[in-house]
């Protein structure tokens, strides 16, 4: 469902070139669960970045569904990742403006055009673990945790087929990370694609396969 | 070195008060390794802003060393925090528009009154693993491992006989947790106080003694 060819990432700098990603190739199947592992500044986030489309390659051509995305126009690649990719963010990147409820129910909004009349914004948020009360406070008046367990109701809102997580549970105790597994698992069930970086490899062995990335490479399949 | 008698902390909040901190006692001697565990949400972080004056309780008292934070002025506890208190944030804070290198820099130059004319600042983001490329990144040019470890060489900056430690490896692999755990056990081993939170049971095992905290109350000591 989605191919990466040859996919070099460069960030020109003064101190000199950095290679994020270098002449990667590397595709996921539909309805795979893949987990990636690596160093910390290996390139896993600018990875998921080229995966999810939110960010284009220095060279290299992304696939997705065998369509390039060097042909596809703005506004298909915008409506592709709202229709089809939750992403859950390495540093949960919540609006600081809206509450927890709001920043869940924000990509509904997008999608349906009007607020969320129905109970899923709410739903969503008890299945991470939050009470309603905690619903209505904006990020800065959550914990750590928290902040993480609304990103990824976010990510989930409009009900997509392919989920990106970059450290779903980073800032989670045990539990509420197994809790959080669960919930990936049980979606990867219903036929859904997961790509999960993390680097711990308990959280890893939920996944099918394990790709390692080393210095903007990958160094196994 | 610190004392906690009676302290709580309570968010007055539209849904409802939210008691992040519930009577806490609470006492940590000068030099010892102590690590706080908990679920999420459960006051952790709340827990490390009052041990570190970077907060006020709703009521109960704070001691450091003997005396009452009531009665020191806002220039004692300043100094104090700035002077003895080593803290890396579990959200890491540092500043967008400055380089890993001045964020690094500023405890020096608030301190000192001028930039840094030794390799201190250097020696710092080395000990962390940065390259002295890297060093000239803003943070938003780095990986979020490599942000977490920029904000422990800052805390370390002004050499701080108390280290507070807000979940110090969330974002880091099991090999770099590793060599910040070393760090962080020669500082101990040099005399100083370490006070740590953490969800990682493996990075816990570092602690002389583990604190457990659940709905704002300790329940054990
Ligand atoms: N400014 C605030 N206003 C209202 N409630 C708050 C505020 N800050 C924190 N809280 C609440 O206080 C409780 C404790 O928060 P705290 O950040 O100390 O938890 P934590 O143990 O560090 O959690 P985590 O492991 O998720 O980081 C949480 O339920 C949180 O929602
Ligand atoms: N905007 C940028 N400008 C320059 N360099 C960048 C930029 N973004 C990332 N980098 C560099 O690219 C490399 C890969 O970053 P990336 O965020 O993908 O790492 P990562 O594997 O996700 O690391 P972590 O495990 O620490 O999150 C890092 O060395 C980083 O410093
Ligand atoms: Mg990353
Ligand atoms: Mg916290």
């Amino acid at each position: 469902v989605v191919e990466l060819h040859d996919v070099s990432k460069i960030y020109p700098m003064p101190a000199g070139d950095v290679h994020a990603l270098n002449h990667v190739n590397f595709s996921i199947q539909k309805g795979e669960f893949v987990a990636i592992m690596g160093p910390s500044g290996s390139g896993k986030s600018t990875l998921m970045n080229m995966i999810g489309c939110l960010d284009v390659p220095t060279s290299g051509e992304i696939k997705i569904n065998g369509k390039s995305t060097s042909e596809m126009t703005d506004d298909e690649l915008t409506l592709h990742r709202r229709e089809t990719i939750g992403f859950i963010f390495q540093k949960f990147n919540l609006i600081s403006l809206l509450t927890a409820y709001e920043n869940v129910e924000y990509p509904l909004i997008l999608k349906h055009g009007h607020k969320d009349d129905t109970t899923r914004t709410r739903d969503l948020l008890r299945m991470v673990g939050l009470t309603d009360g905690q619903m209505q406070h904006t990020p800065y008046e959550l914990s750590g945790g928290q902040q993480q367990r609304v990103s990824i109701a976010r990510a989930l809102a409009n009900d997509p087929t392919f989920l990106l997580c970059d450290e779903p549970t980073g800032n989670l105790d045990s539990k509420m990370s197994m809790q959080i597994m669960e919930i990936l698992t049980d979606l990867h069930a219903q036929g859904r694609t997961v790509v999960m970086v993390t680097h711990d490899p308990k959280t890893a062995e939920y996944a099918e396969r394990i790709v390692i990335i080393k210095d903007g490479e990958i160094v196994n399949e």
